[in-house]
């Protein structure tokens, strides 16, 4: 496992993060920096090209509390003539507190079902992030992907499907490899570590035409405490988000 | 597309959380722009699990609340930057920004404040107005105040033209709505020293004197842009 990460770490440098500056201290460690925390990045032949890692996971020890942004849109009568099958969840959704509104009314099929989830779960555990396809405008059989994907990673977790959440990027209009997904996932999960290389090779893991990796960790102290946050994040095209 | 995971181990209630989150997307993520394109997948996923032993945080309000808003803040836009720098093709990035005294900045790390404006919500779409107009003359070296001005004009935010400078590092372009003389050399070099180190492109601007502070991030246009999604195909 210690060798596949090292391998990982070698694909993309990592970017320079431009902190602001304010009470805390730089640490490394990205997504797992924070207790409780475990990555792990893997290549599952997913990409359409090269052997980078495609394949990151997220997970928490314990129930972890989510918030999730992402793109929601309020036409359901668009919704019904493309998703069936989502509609009546999505109309659950309408209660979702946090969820604000975007002018792109094409939602992937990652973020319908993380919508839905979120709707009947306040906490998560894991968050399965794909690279190489986005499984967006695929129709039923997309969703039903996804369905899928969370539904073996929590068995294999031995936790709710619900408690995962999926994230997608590549290619709009394919959807994921998923037989390749699938056998992927004992390794990843396998690998899992709250070490620094775990974080690193999710961070490489989850970008597509990135030149550069992003993660980052801070300390800081929080009513006398010291708490951590940090954080991955992915992105070079197709970047104007506006989410809530 | 963007997608983010973020972590921390401070305890904190699911509502107050939520409300942070979003809180800082605002300020990091939703102000980045590269190409324009708003992808179907972007998410940005936090997660908090509590086991650092700290004190719940249960009010927005609190004042350990505004500390773990700070470090969200902190963390999300670190991240939120790292992107904008590595737009596909991008040989600099430019971050927009205002400050109390009234001044914006447009540079690897600038500052736009909307001045005479409500807040920050103000401020902060000024900021991705001008970051996110194509500024392909940045990638030009050429020191267009025009287009900055017209970006910043066209951001639905109202100001009198009469209060707008604009000033390109410490070179000044503009002052109360009128173009100044200035070292156009000068000013063609600072750009394209930044484009040869991928480094910073720092553009103040003022339009008044309101007390929203907002930033946003972007980058240079290039051909490369085109290049590499003329061949991302599906």
């Amino acid at each position: 496992v210690s060798s596949s990460m090292n391998e990982t770490s070698n694909y993309i440098p990592a970017a320079p993060i431009l902190l602001p500056e304010g009470p805390w201290k730089q640490i490394s460690g990205g997504v797992t920096a924070a207790k409780g925390f475990k990555a792990a990045g893997t290549y599952g032949g997913l990409r359409a090209k090269g052997e980078k890692p495609d394949l990151a996971l997220v997970t928490c020890d314990v129930d972890a509390i989510a918030a999730v942004l992402h793109f929601c849109f309020d036409s359901s009568i668009l919704i019904s003539s493309w998703f069936p099958a989502v509609r009546a969840d999505l109309c659950a959704f309408e209660n979702f507190p946090a969820c604000a509104f975007t002018t792109n009314v094409v939602a992937a099929a990652p973020v319908l079902y993380c919508k839905h989830v979120l709707g009947i779960s306040e906490t998560a555990r894991a968050v399965l992030i794909n690279a190489g396809q986005a499984n967006a405008a695929t129709g039923d059989a997309g969703y039903q992907d996804v369905i899928e994907c969370a539904k073996a990673l929590a068995q294999l977790l031995q936790m709710r499907s619900e408690e995962v959440l999926i994230e997608s990027t590549g290619v709009i209009g394919q959807r994921i490899k998923k037989e390749a997904l699938l056998n992927t996932l004992p390794r990843l999960v396998g690998s899992l570590s709250s070490t620094i290389e775990g974080a690193d090779s999710a961070a490489i893991a989850i970008t597509t035409t990135d030149l550069v990796s992003k993660s980052v960790a801070i300390e800081s102290e929080v009513g006398g405490t010291h708490i951590r946050v940090g954080g991955m994040a992915k992105g070079s095209g197709m970047i104007h988000p506006n989410m809530a | 597309t963007l997608l983010g995971v973020v972590t921390t181990d401070a305890l904190v209630a699911t509502d107050v959380w939520r409300k942070m989150v979003q809180v800082a997307v605002n300020r990091s993520f939703n102000q980045i722009t590269v190409d324009g394109d708003t992808s179907t997948n972007d998410t940005v996923i936090a997660l908090a699990s509590g086991i650092s032993g700290s004190t719940m945080i249960s009010s927005c309000d609190s004042y350990e609340a505004k500390q773990l808003q700070a470090c969200l803040d902190a963390v999300m836009q670190g991240l939120a930057k790292s992107i904008a720098w590595d737009g596909e093709g991008a040989t600099c990035l430019i971050e927009v920004l205002y400050n109390d005294d009234s001044i914006l900045k447009l540079y690897f790390q600038f500052i736009v404040k909307v001045i005479g404006a409500d807040g920050e919500a103000e401020a902060a779409k000024i900021a991705r107005s001008v970051a996110s107009s194509s500024l392909a003359a940045i990638y030009g070296r050429d020191p267009n105040w025009g287009r900055i001005a017209c970006a910043a004009g066209y951001a639905a935010i109202p100001f009198h033209p009469n209060e707008l400078c604009i000033s390109l590092g410490d070179i000044l372009l503009m002052d109360g709505g009128q173009p100044l003389p200035f070292d156009r050399a000068a000013a063609s070099a600072y750009l394209r020293k930044a484009g040869e180190t991928h480094g910073t492109v720092e553009i103040h601007i003022s339009v008044g004197k309101g007390p929203g502070i907002g930033q946003a991030w972007g980058c240079d246009l290039s051909y490369d842009y085109v290049k590499i999604n003329a061949e991302y195909t599906t």
